[in-house]
């Protein structure tokens, strides 16, 4: 109880008053490289002793960080433009869940690895199983959390992260005494399948009439989508598509203009 | 630009010992992103399917969404992965509504269920927050989305 209580935020600067329960701080995931991850959870204004708790990842990969989800998506606050302070989100997503944001892996955000290298090796894999590490510690420091129904959530890369971390915790979960409550999962815009992903990727724009029939036809058949590294002639398309044809836009929000 | 204001917040001195955050004082600023761990990934999937076969088989509730004016990984990418598991439906195709406008729309399939929001971007909750609110309330209930 005394890690929890360390962990429990009274109030961030310029918060408005709230009467849900927030903590944020770290769980080491790695002792020997000295690895521990970030996480911030607001609970539930409504019943958070029964309601779900859901997992939120971002995806990058290097951009789980809380300034997305968090901070511009789910969380129960907005940080106002001059990041002087913060304001409520109406449709925040902790109406009906216990809502935990995990920075991961180390290196992101706040979360810190002391071996300097782990920042120039790290991937899918130990991103999921620190992830793992983090949530059956996090547990042991929240055990009230220890049965409750689980779910993850996430978007973009997180559509790694995700489904990876899940596939941890069912593989845990078939050798552990104290199996995680994991009932599912729901990802957005979410990295799936290199080769598809990049085939649907220009038709949406071909299809949406951000580039021309040239330029599609020149990326359909000068492009190898099941290659991780495309061709020379292959990357020149891409960026005439994006720096010719799109346009001045925000390719995040193709009807937006970018962010300065 | 709301990254920006992150980037304001989250490096204040007083927020980061409100969260207590930053007790190692990492010797770089608080980003959004890290570009170092970006540029050297050192291991990706190739593809995510064969864990979403296994997931599926494991009973866990599956819900893939898709803002439609996303371009970076947008809805016919998904569209086209998804379609490679060959999953069978069973609730067809329809509209979605929240407060009498069209969500989006959706297809229930045995083991996974999946959406696009109408006019939302990469980030769906930032740009259609009682949409992306909606969704996430029918996917807790583990119901389909509304017809009205």
């Amino acid at each position: 109880e005394e890690e929890e209580e360390a962990d429990r935020i009274l109030a961030l600067p310029g918060q408005p008053k709230v009467s849900f329960q927030q903590f944020s701080g770290y769980v080491t995931v790695n002792e020997a490289a000295g690895r521990a991850l970030f996480y911030w959870l607001t609970e539930s204004f409504q019943n958070p002793l029964s309601q779900p708790l859901v997992i939120w990842l971002n995806g990058g990969p290097g951009c789980s960080s809380v300034a997305y989800g968090a901070s511009e998506e789910i969380g129960p606050f907005r940080i106002n433009k001059s990041g002087s302070g913060l304001y409520l989100n109406k449709f925040s997503w902790n109406t009906v869940a216990n809502l935990l944001f995990l920075e991961t892996p180390a290196g992101v955000g706040f979360s810190y690895s002391n071996r300097s290298s782990d920042l120039l090796d790290t991937g899918d894999l130990r991103t999921a199983e620190d992830s793992l590490q983090f949530l059956i510690r996090w547990m042991d420091r929240f055990p009230r959390y220890k049965s409750r129904e689980v779910y993850l959530a996430g978007e973009s890369y997180a559509g790694h992260y995700v489904p990876q971390l899940a596939r941890a915790i069912v593989a845990y979960n078939a050798k552990s005494k104290h199996p995680i409550n994991l009932k599912g999962f729901m990802v957005g815009n979410a990295v799936t399948d290199n080769y598809y992903d990049n085939l649907g990727t220009v038709t949406y724009w071909w299809s949406h009439a951000m580039i021309s029939d040239r330029t599609y036809h020149q990326l359909i058949s000068t492009c190898d989508f099941t290659q991780q590294k495309e061709s020379n002639q292959c990357e020149t398309t891409y960026s005439y598509a994006m720096d010719q044809e799109f346009g001045n836009i925000d390719q995040y929000n193709i009807y937006a203009p970018p962010c300065n | 630009c709301t990254e920006k204001y992150a980037e304001a917040y989250y490096n204040r001195p007083d927020v980061q010992k409100a969260l207590h955050a930053n007790t190692t004082k990492i010797p770089y600023k608080w980003t959004a992103c890290s570009e170092e761990l970006n540029r050297n990934w050192n291991d990706t999937d190739v593809s995510i399917l064969p864990i979403y076969r296994e997931l599926i088989a494991a009973g866990l509730r599956i819900w893939v969404f898709s803002g439609d004016v996303d371009s970076v990984v947008p809805v016919t990418a998904t569209r086209y992965s998804l379609a490679q598991l060959k999953l069978s439906t069973k609730v067809p195709w329809y509209p979605w509504y929240v407060k009498r406008q069209v969500g989006g729309w959706t297809e229930v399939y045995e083991g996974l269920t999946f959406a696009t929001v109408r006019g939302a971007g990469h980030e769906v909750p930032l740009f259609k927050p009682r949409a992306a609110l909606q969704l996430f309330k029918s996917f807790l209930r583990g119901e389909p989305l509304p017809k009205s």
